[in-house]
């Protein structure tokens, strides 16, 4: 089966997965503080901007999405096994810190890195 | 729910770092913003664009050598009129126990040492509060006060770190750090008698702490540098050579 997989039209499993477009990668996003309810202890920033992943996880997962072998063969069992298996998600893969300038209740102030606050590439998994 | 502008708190979600520490450290939504006098905030801003960029991105020249900085003011009280030359004021800083997670790596105390009184000038340091009358300074012109350019004229930041060190640190409950706001006034000039209107102790100095959070300084340990950069620079091979 592996020759039949690799030998694979791209476009074939893209009619299974709907078109590039849909597949999945990064989406900007950006909120305010405020949205989030916590405008009255946050100073800066202002906005916000975690980002998302959405989309398909096509069955020949492209490099780019830096998936394990695990989930290549997920999508075999999915297709070629068990559709009650769901295929791969697709989920942040790197993620980058923020710094918050905040008022603590006591007054005091607080500058502090948040790690893993905004995404900044996909994977599916 | 939608539209819901608090978040609401599961409590379960507790065990997630940055919702426990909403918890913690956020004023609820009920209480306002505590109001904070224009030095500290004012120096924190400045400390803020130093290191994030306007989209809160770490700038990766920052300079702070950590990854929490709190700025602690001291317990409101006003200095004690005394007669002659010197003027003294007690500044008690509230110190929460360290959570395990935090090193503090450094401890300094910013303090105008310029402070104009009714019609003179007077010059200020700060000295570690001891039982009997001071007797040692901290070298009010010697290591560790420093001008880092966020200050402005009027103020000097002086490294403590060792007066804090561990032996406030570990207690639990809280702590108080007691310093002493020392002013003279200029020699030979005619001693006035003041009286501090007004300056209590939330203008003339604060505290600033500076923390490492150990998990990040763990993780920098655990991939020895090969293997990080390996990674950093294309996590495919890593997966090719498995294939």
């Amino acid at each position: 089966q592996a020759g039949i997989i690799a030998s694979e039209v791209p476009g074939r499993s893209r009619e299974r997965d709907g078109s590039e477009s849909n597949q999945c990668s990064l989406h900007p996003f950006q909120v305010s503080f405020q949205q989030l309810g916590w405008d009255h202890w946050i100073i800066a920033p202002h906005l916000y901007t975690p980002n998302y992943c959405k989309g398909v996880c096509p069955r020949v997962l492209h490099y780019g999405l830096n998936s394990p072998n695990h989930a290549i063969i997920q999508n075999l069992v999915n297709e070629l096994v068990d559709q009650s298996i769901p295929q791969p998600s697709c989920v942040p893969y790197k993620y980058v810190p923020i710094s918050i300038l905040l008022i603590e209740a006591n007054g005091s102030i607080l500058y502090k890195e948040y790690e893993d606050m905004i995404a900044q590439s996909c994977t599916c998994r | 729910q939608v539209g819901q502008p608090s978040v609401a708190l599961l409590p379960e979600a507790s065990t997630v770092p940055l919702i426990r520490e909403l918890l913690e450290e956020a004023p609820g939504k009920q209480q306002r913003k505590p109001r904070v006098p224009g030095p500290p905030l004012r120096y924190m801003l400045e400390l803020y664009q130093h290191s994030a960029d306007e989209s809160g991105h770490p700038r990766e020249n920052r300079t702070t050598g950590a990854t929490m900085v709190r700025l602690v003011r001291p317990l409101a009280n006003v200095a004690r009129p005394l007669r002659g030359p010197w003027h003294k004021q007690t500044l008690d800083f509230p110190l929460r126990p360290n959570r395990v997670a935090y090193q503090l790596v450094r401890a300094t105390v910013v303090y105008r040492h310029q402070l104009h009184l009714a019609h003179s000038h007077l010059s200020c340091h700060v000295e570690h509060w001891v039982q009997k009358s001071p007797t040692d300074h901290f070298p009010s012109s010697g290591r560790g006060s420093s001008k880092p350019s966020l200050l402005p004229e009027a103020w000097t930041e002086m490294d403590i770190t060792q007066h804090v060190g561990q032996k406030l640190w570990n207690h639990k409950g809280r702590r108080v750090l007691r310093l002493l706001f020392l002013c003279q006034q200029p020699r030979g000039s005619e001693v006035l008698e003041f009286r501090w209107h007004g300056t209590s102790s939330l203008d003339t100095a604060f505290l600033l702490l500076y923390f490492n959070d150990t998990q990040s300084v763990q993780k920098a340990k655990l991939l020895p540098r090969g293997l990080e950069e390996f990674t950093e620079r294309d996590p495919s091979l890593i997966l090719r050579r498995a294939r």
